[in-house]
């Protein structure tokens, strides 16, 4: 494991933690949307099949058992504990635009036509653009509380440095999946919007609103 | 291998 693959798991899981943490501690999900927190869990899930199935390290399934409760807690706090703070009104992004495209490639477009693999390749490409209903609600309300522009921040970090790291990958192994470098790249770019806000507003010490 | 290596990222 490189570097930047490290750092990318960390700045994922720093990421999930924020969030976590800012809804317990202010007792509020609002300006999260569930929408996305919701594909996100099922990310994991139907990327973590391989779980059961084949054991790679100590480290890889830490990380994967950690990854996965952390989304369903999360989910279980906007649509439970404090549904009474959730943004029902904006958070409106259809996700069966997402679900349902992101199915149908993964059956088009797979490494091995099989259940596992399928699913797998249907993470891939559902976590490409599940963030979109939490794009489309900052935009809707049109601004974000600091808290949740960092965990953006560390979540749209996190796939960039997974980019790096298949970059250092092909070079020194020869190895790359343009499955995942593609939807990798399509991940990062819808972020790019957010980074400027973030950097040129956030970083200043501004909370991040739009322009009318 | 290939799928191993792919399994083994996040």
């Amino acid at each position: 494991m490189n570097v930047f693959r490290f750092l990318g798991d960390l700045s994922h899981l720093v990421a999930i933690v924020i969030l976590l943490l800012k809804i317990w501690k202010t007792r509020s999900c609002s300006g999260i949307s569930g929408r996305s927190q919701i594909l996100f869990a099922i990310v994991f899930t139907t990327r973590y099949l391989d779980l059961f199935s084949n054991f790679i390290s100590v480290y890889n399934t830490s990380m994967k058992i950690v990854y996965i409760t952390c989304s369903y807690a999360t989910v279980y706090l906007i649509y439970g504990k404090f549904k009474a703070t959730y943004d029902f009104n904006h958070d409106t992004f259809r996700i069966e635009f997402l679900l349902v495209p992101s199915a149908i490639l993964a059956f088009l477009v797979n490494h091995d036509f099989s259940p596992l693999e399928i699913l797998w390749t249907f993470s891939i490409y559902l976590e490409s653009v599940a963030i979109l209903p939490q794009l489309f609600l900052v935009s809707k309300t049109g601004e974000a509380e600091t808290i949740t522009s960092h965990y953006l921040f560390a979540l749209g970090s996190y796939r960039l440095l997974y980019l790096l790291n298949w970059l250092w990958r092909y070079f020194s192994q020869g190895f790359y999946d343009l499955i995942a470098l593609l939807s990798g790249i399509l991940q990062t770019v819808l972020y790019c919007d957010f980074f400027y806000l973030y950097i040129s507003k956030v970083l200043k010490g501004k909370k991040l609103s739009l322009p009318a | 291998k290939d799928q191993e290596d792919r399994h083994d990222e996040l």
